[in-house]
């Protein structure tokens, strides 16, 4: 038996849609930690993490571990149907093959559910040990999001470069080059302004900007992003959700050919 | 995908 009541449904209508043209079926996995998530893209270049604690949910029922194959695409497609302030429900039970997303209404006089069949999907799971980064950058989401759009239109990887100078994004295509550079920024009137940059050591890797642009889908999630980045593992963009927990995406580096 | 390493090279299975 499965009973997630979330109030703030919103915040999973989110997710999806952070997530869903990434990665097309995946597990979700509900335990007394939380209702995770671990999968890679199609082309296994990206794997997006994303875990909601279970303290962060109204009432949150898991009497088992459990392990549910979901279709993004068709949970984005019912979730679309939840107001933005409905409150949702996930509902299952046990040795069902389908499960059941409840939206209340915030006056509770609109109650809906819909019933969504599960599906079997074999996937690994990657054990991701904790790391010590060259490089963290933290700034707003709209910020990076608004460097990963602008750099596409000229070309197709990023290099991000951390010095005490600050952080660079820089790109270069057939009509020509571009380069932003963000200073360390802690004076500004609202925390969620500011740009910090924690540097161990200096870094410079390149990305696919294409993947860049998928992440920044879950800008509405946090108006801030976290950029880990070292030169012997996959970059990580985190965007936390508030009071509950993150999604993490993580990148392989591109490599000169 | 030229130069990209996939990402599962970089972490264990568990």
């Amino acid at each position: 038996m499965l009973e997630l009541r979330l109030v703030q449904g919103s915040l999973l209508k989110k997710v999806l849609e952070a997530i869903k043209d990434l990665v097309t079926d995946a597990n979700f996995d509900c335990s007394a930690t939380g209702f995770s998530l671990q999968a890679m893209d199609s082309s296994h270049v990206a794997l997006v993490a994303l875990l909601l604690r279970s303290e962060g949910f109204e009432h949150y029922r898991c009497d088992r571990n459990i392990s549910m194959g979901m279709n993004l695409n068709n949970m984005s497609k019912m979730l679309k149907c939840a107001g933005n302030d409905d409150i949702i429900t996930i509902k299952g039970d046990d040795g069902s093959d389908t499960i059941t997303f409840m939206f209340e209404s915030p006056t509770q006089d609109k109650i809906a559910d819909f019933e969504m069949k599960l599906m079997d999907i074999d996937s690994e799971h990657l054990g991701i040990p904790e790391a010590e980064y060259h490089a963290i950058v933290r700034m707003p989401s709209a910020e990076f999001s608004r460097i990963c759009k602008d750099l596409s239109s000229i070309g197709d990887t990023v290099v991000i470069s951390v010095t005490k100078e600050g952080v660079k994004f820089s790109t270069r295509g057939d009509i020509g080059a571009a380069n932003i550079v963000l200073r360390q920024n802690t004076t500004v009137d609202k925390p969620e302004e500011a740009t910090i940059i924690e540097m161990n050591e200096p870094v410079s890797l390149t990305f696919a900007l294409r993947y860049m642009n998928s992440f920044t889908k879950a800008t509405p999630l946090s108006s801030m992003v976290t950029i880990s980045l070292s030169s012997e593992l996959p970059v990580v963009v985190e965007y936390k959700i508030a009071e509950m927990g993150y999604v993490r995406f993580y990148l392989a580096p591109k490599i000169e050919e | 995908d030229g130069g990209q390493i996939p990402i599962h090279a970089f972490f264990v299975k568990s």
